[in-house]
């Protein structure tokens, strides 16, 4: 459907937008690497089930896209254009994202099994991954375009399924509970930058928080 | 309602 295609699509535009930015300006200025870590680790977890389960030659084209180039994105952001003063300010605790997306997988879950655990966790963790983002744009105050353009793509991604689970929830009697719950979750962390991205990024201002 | 266990989003 319409909501699923542009939320795949939007995902995917980030990711380049990204790494355009990285590429052009050999820069990883404002750009966490703590959250980029975050997306490796829920791209693996959620993706690595191509390994044993397919669902279309789209799905995992797709997968693979998304696990490589996060790895790419780390790889550039470590050793290509390693910046110490963005890491400086990137100091969000993950362990606690982490383990608490651990601990929230073990009890919601469809099935207290390996592969059904990495899925949930993926979730949970893919909801608040863009936290040591917003924190670094919090401190810093301001941001280039076009990063924020990157984490609007990647956030309007999470919200281009919800209609999409509404969609299918009506047209297949399909709901996947856990996805709608943490997608929603995403798209709350994700409101208060919708909002100033809306109000001064669109309007050719300059991202600066109020 | 059936629960989505085929997993078949991104």
């Amino acid at each position: 459907n319409i909501f699923r295609a542009a939320g795949d699509l939007s995902h995917l535009i980030s990711i380049l937008i990204l790494l355009n930015t990285i590429q052009k300006s050999r820069s990883i200025a404002g750009i966490s690497l703590k959250t980029q870590i975050l997306y490796v680790l829920v791209f693996l977890t959620r993706y690595l089930d191509l390994t044993y389960r397919y669902v279309s030659i789209y799905n995992t084209l797709m997968k693979l896209f998304f696990i490589s180039s996060s790895i790419y994105i780390v790889y550039l952001m470590i050793y290509k254009f390693k910046n110490t003063e963005t890491e400086q300010i990137d100091t969000f605790p993950i362990e606690y994202l982490i383990g608490g997306s651990f601990i929230l997988s073990l009890i919601f879950n469809y099935k207290f099994q390996f592969g059904e655990i990495l899925w949930s966790f993926s979730l949970w963790l893919e909801s608040v991954a863009i936290l040591p983002q917003l924190f670094m744009l919090q401190r810093t105050g301001e941001a280039r375009t076009l990063t924020t353009h990157y984490i609007f793509a990647l956030g309007a991604y999470r919200t281009l399924y919800i209609p999409n689970w509404i969609f299918r929830w009506i047209s297949e009697g399909r709901v996947d509970y856990l996805a709608i719950f943490t997608g929603i979750v995403q798209t709350i962390i994700y409101s208060d930058f919708f909002y100033i991205y809306y109000h001064r990024v669109l309007k050719g201002f300059k991202f600066e928080l109020p | 309602t059936k629960q989505a266990l085929e997993h078949d989003e991104l």
